[in-house]
């Protein structure tokens, strides 16, 4: 038996807005430490990582370690039949191991909805990520982050982020010219959620897709705040809190001069 | 032109 709840129903459309550009099918690997996926998108290029962790829902029951593989397409039908100030409910049986079961209660109780989905049989390749001691950390308000890859995408389909103690700066170049954005360290902010900090070892510079740095910023909505993990010659790591449940987490490898 | 990697070349399979 699974069983979890969320009361912030809603979070489930942000999640799913925030994967839709990149995935179309994912395995939900749920176990009692909480729900989790990882996934490729079809070009191998970024990775997605999504944790909700149990003592983040309102309720949770997983009684055995279970893989639900979905269609996302179809659970972003499903999910919009909910209002946004539903409880989620969803449910999978032992006894009926190919499908899944959302419950939507409005916050009355006078309306209640359940949906059953079909699960997909899927081959899931899982990807063994190494702890690694990231040369650069930048926290930034998620809206800046999703302005600056907006902006740059205007000029080229890189974007070469250079980051040094002062500040983290972000160059596109292309037919029509070049483009520079320089962000500097925050000197003092009154809201944490406004603030750029910077936790530096050593200066980097990467270049990466603006492509797929925009199908991250999907999920601006997640998160006030994102952080990027970047060192030289590795995958970058976009990464979004939820609040008390866990993070969507986004690997972009680097491009490198040909 | 700057090439994209493959993430795999970075993260192997498990």
């Amino acid at each position: 038996m699974f069983e979890a709840r969320l009361v912030q129903g809603s979070l489930l459309k942000k999640i799913l807005e925030a994967t839709k550009d990149l995935l179309t099918e994912a395995t939900f690997d749920c176990s009692s430490t909480g729900m989790s996926l990882q996934a490729m998108d079809s070009s191998h290029v970024s990775l997605v990582s999504l944790m909700l962790r149990s003592d983040g829902f309102d309720a949770y029951r997983c009684d055995r370690n279970l893989s639900m593989g979905i269609n996302l397409t179809s659970m972003t039908k499903i999910i919009k039949c909910s209002s946004n100030d539903d409880v989620v409910t969803i449910k999978a049986d032992d006894n009926n191991p190919d499908t899944v079961t959302f419950m939507f209660e409005s916050p009355n109780q006078e309306k209640v909805s359940d949906f059953e989905m079909k699960l997909m049989d899927l081959d899931t390749e899982h990807l063994g990520i190494p702890e690694t001691d990231y040369s650069v950390v930048v926290k930034m308000p998620a809206q800046e982050f999703q302005r600056v890859c907006r902006d740059m995408s205007q000029i080229g389909e890189s974007v070469t982020i250079c980051c040094t103690k002062d500040g983290i700066r972000f160059s596109a170049s292309g037919d029509l010219g070049t483009g520079n954005i320089k962000i500097a360290q925050s000197a003092n902010v009154d809201k944490e959620e406004e603030a750029v900090v910077i936790e530096m070892q050593e200066a980097v510079t990467l270049t990466f897709a603006l492509r797929y740095l925009n199908f991250f910023t999907r999920a601006t909505s997640l998160s006030g705040q994102v952080s990027l993990s970047m060192s030289p010659e590795v995958p970058l790591v976009v990464e979004y809190k939820i609040a008390d449940m866990g993070y969507m987490r986004y690997y972009l490898a680097p491009k490198i001069e040909d | 032109t700057p090439v994209q990697n493959d993430l795999q070349e970075f993260f192997a399979l498990v």
